[in-house]
């Protein structure tokens, strides 16, 4: 028995869990901020049988996006006072997998 | 040190926490979301010294009970226009745990 | 690879995220809460590479604060029906922190 953590973005989520669950797996969602963009996002907690592994990976890949996000900062221009606003692109991947073994499963 | 994960039922959480916390034990409340029924319930996280773990999973197990709920679908009768309600009785069990070794336990 | 858990208290989660962010490490915060003050804390969640655990430790410890708190409870005297108010001070530490080996990390 494995257990799996998936950080995927908010807009894939819904997709991601109902494929899982169409293909037999069952899925615990967490409600989840990212640190940098201080955006909602999405934790799947998985326990999964060692054997599956493959196809959970496939499912979270296959309906996971990568998306661009505009990130506003700003810059003081030569450590003066005027702070100029900048705009940068960072991608968002579509998930960040933990996988972690399991000593003891119990279902009460 | 081991590392407990349980997900439970909302209704016996607060009951599972405090006889958890009478019995000198910590426990950290995630609130969470089963994929399947798409309803809310808890996500437990505690770090158990080894010699302990049967007696949190005896307070686990006492406290969280098996209940029968009925979900709701549709289904279209041959393939055509017509949608049929139909009503499934599910059994949502009291406890699924997952126990991991922990390498590094730290308290600051 | 590893994963780590860090409850920490909420006053102290924006300024250890940042200053994790800083240094180039990334953060997924949860939002919980204890079993025994059933107050609002925060659980971060981090993968990170072996060779940045003592960093990453130092950071937590560095920025998050022991805090005392009052707690109300109250308590019979000698079986009787007359309920007394006590108050008392506990300490909430700093930061409890887990880290769990990782078996497979993918990113997609
Ligand atoms: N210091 C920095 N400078 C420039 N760009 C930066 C940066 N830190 C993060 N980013 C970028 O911002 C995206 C969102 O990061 P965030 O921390 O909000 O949201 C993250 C975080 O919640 C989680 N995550 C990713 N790696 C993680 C890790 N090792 N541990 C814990 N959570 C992780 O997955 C979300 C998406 O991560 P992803 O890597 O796909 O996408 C990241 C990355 O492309
Ligand atoms: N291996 C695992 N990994 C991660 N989380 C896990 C897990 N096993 C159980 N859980 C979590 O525990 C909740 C209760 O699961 P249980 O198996 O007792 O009770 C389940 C099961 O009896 C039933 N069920 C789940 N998937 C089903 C399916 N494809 N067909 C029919 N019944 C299903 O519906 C109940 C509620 O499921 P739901 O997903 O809403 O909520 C699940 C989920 O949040
Ligand atoms: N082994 C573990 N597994 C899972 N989560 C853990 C944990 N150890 C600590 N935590 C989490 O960290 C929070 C702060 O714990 P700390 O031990 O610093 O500070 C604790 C401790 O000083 C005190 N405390 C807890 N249980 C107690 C008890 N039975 N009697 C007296 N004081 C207690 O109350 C503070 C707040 O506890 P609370 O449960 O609200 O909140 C806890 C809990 O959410």
């Amino acid at each position: 028995m494995k257990l799996l953590f998936a950080i995927v973005q908010d807009e894939d989520a819904g997709k991601v869990m109902s494929e899982l669950n169409k293909n037999g797996f069952m899925v615990t969602k967490l409600a989840s901020t990212g640190g940098f963009l201080k955006s909602g996002n999405t934790t799947l907690l998985m326990g999964i049988d060692e054997q599956y592994l493959k196809d959970v990976l496939a499912i979270i890949e296959t309906h996971s996006k990568s998306r661009k996000q505009i990130v506003n900062a700003s810059n003081s221009l030569s450590g003066g006072n005027i702070m100029m606003p900048i705009t940068t692109e960072i991608t968002v991947g579509g998930a960040t997998v933990f996988i972690i073994d399991v000593e003891v499963y119990k279902k009460f």
